[in-house]
């Protein structure tokens, strides 16, 4: 999983 | 990627598309605030600087590229479209939405994830699309009169956070350590905003009654 605070979010 | 998400992120899509389409077909923004569509578009600016540095997926980049496309043609639209512009309400939209802007760029400073200039700019995105919607509530309140359109883009928004928290409570559970405080607060307090919009919303739907906020 990508690490913790990529903002993989919109 | 889970379904709440993709669900919120297409009424997200839905509810810029939408206004598009309505301004771009009948050349018109009557009951739309321009105050929340330059904040919106200041919103994605913000967010999005990243754009070509950070690449997720093909997704998230071709929606940020639509998000950021569509917000500013709306803010286009309505400033600059010789038709649209007339039909532009701006007598009552009136909020001043820089009492909104300086706050979070503040808050920004204090409250974010690292202090480097994209996280503040993030945090300040973050935090700007929480109340972004404000001027476009005030509006509705002062004309008192919801045109449809208007109360579906309201709504589709709304609809977009709701699914947004649920998709929150999907990936805390299932991924080990997903925790984003500052997305977390910020998103509960702009889901509340729309929270006493929904209720009349929905009440006027059931009473089958023209939408009418309360003054």
């Amino acid at each position: 999983a990508a690490p913790d605070n990529v903002k993989d979010e919109l | 990627m889970n379904v709440f998400r993709l669900a919120g992120d297409m009424t997200h899509l839905l509810s810029v598309v939408v206004l598009l389409l309505k301004i771009h077909t009948i050349k018109s923004c009557a009951g739309i605030s321009l105050k929340t569509q330059e904040l919106y578009a200041v919103v994605f600016a913000a967010r999005y600087l990243d754009l070509f540095v950070h690449f997720v997926s093909l997704y998230n980049t071709v929606m940020k590229l639509v998000f950021l496309a569509s917000s500013f043609s709306i803010v286009w639209y309505m400033k600059r479209h010789k038709i649209v512009r007339r039909t532009y309400d701006k007598d009552h939209d009136t909020f001043r939405h820089y009492v909104l802007v300086l706050p979070c760029l503040l808050l920004a400073l204090l409250i974010n994830e690292k202090f480097t200039f994209r996280e503040v700019m993030w945090a300040f995105s973050i935090y700007l699309e929480a109340v972004a919607i404000f001027p476009q509530l005030v509006l509705l309140q002062r004309t008192r009169n919801i045109d449809n359109l208007t109360g579906q883009y309201v709504f589709f928004l709304g609809a977009y956070r709701v699914l947004y928290i649920l998709n929150w409570i999907y990936r805390y559970f299932t991924e080990p350590h997903f925790v984003h405080w500052i997305s977390w607060v910020a998103g509960i307090v702009q889901t509340l905003l729309y929270a006493d919009f929904f209720y009349y919303y929905i009440m006027s739907w059931k009473n089958n009654v023209k939408l009418e906020l309360p003054a």
